[in-house]
């Protein structure tokens, strides 16, 4: 049968729910082992961190999508969790591959990577349910001129949620889709497009951490190597 | 299987991205 937009958001649906059927709502005894094998263990943070996080997404996902879809939140939740742990362990594994080392104590330990880590998780969930679309969202509408809307969930919505730094979700983008080499294209494609934003507008609004490097790059003497803005 | 242009060499990863080399 031909290929309808609703049978291929149907079947990205299904392949992703199917690809996270084996793995869990906790960590796996590998990801737990990488947890154990840091200098501080950050298990505790981690699942303290992830039910801080449920709270503000469940609320602001009610809020955007309607007070009756609180559970299509805490579905779309559970999903992105599962989808965390999945590519952290991924992630690990193929760092520690090229490292050659198991201790991750400080990545582990770093909650902006973690923050940034179940936000791409969660953007690729609600990108999958066709949930986060640029073609109708609010980024358009304020970039347009509009008033922000507070009907959808586009990106970058997510990093109102979590209050987090673009320029942060950023660095996880590409390591994200390394470790999960069954996304589909669109899905893909979609992350790419998040990556473009950031990259041409969002990391470069006031306030955005991306100054405050470009100002320590400069102060340590690298700015002689820079090119001109013009150039 | 997608035509996303991955930037990263490969002396580099999530660990060096987040400064924890």
């Amino acid at each position: 049968p031909p290929q309808t937009p609703i049978r291929a958001a149907m079947t990205s649906i299904q392949q992703l729910r199917g690809e996270l059927i084996s793995t869990g709502d906790q960590p796996s005894a590998i990801l737990d082992t990488y947890f154990k094998n840091c200098t501080v263990d950050p298990t505790q943070d981690v699942l303290k961190r992830l039910e801080t996080l449920e709270q503000a997404f469940s609320q602001r996902f009610g809020q955007a999508v309607g007070p009756r879809c609180v559970v299509l939140g805490k579905q779309r939740f559970t999903l992105g969790v599962r989808l965390y742990y999945k590519v952290m362990e991924a992630m690990l594994k193929s760092e520690e591959k090229r490292l050659s080392v198991q201790n991750f104590s400080k990545l582990l330990n770093d909650s902006t990577f973690h923050t940034s880590l179940l936000a791409c998780s969660l953007e690729v969930v609600m990108a999958t349910y066709g949930e986060s679309s640029f073609k109708t969202g609010g980024y358009i509408q304020e970039v347009a001129g509009g008033d922000p809307t507070e009907t959808d969930v586009c990106f970058p919505w997510i990093l109102d949620v979590f209050n987090l730094a673009a320029f942060d979700f950023y660095k996880v983008i590409e390591s994200f889709i390394k470790a999960d080499p069954t996304m589909s294209k669109d899905i893909v494609k979609h992350l790419e497009t998040c990556e473009n934003l950031i990259m041409e507008r969002i990391a470069w609004r006031r306030g955005s951490p991306l100054f405050e490097l470009l100002k320590q790059e400069h102060e340590g003497g690298a700015a002689e190597q820079l090119e001109t803005p013009a150039s | 299987s997608h035509d996303y242009h991955f930037g990263l060499e490969d002396h580099e990863g999530i660990s060096e991205l987040f400064d924890c080399d």
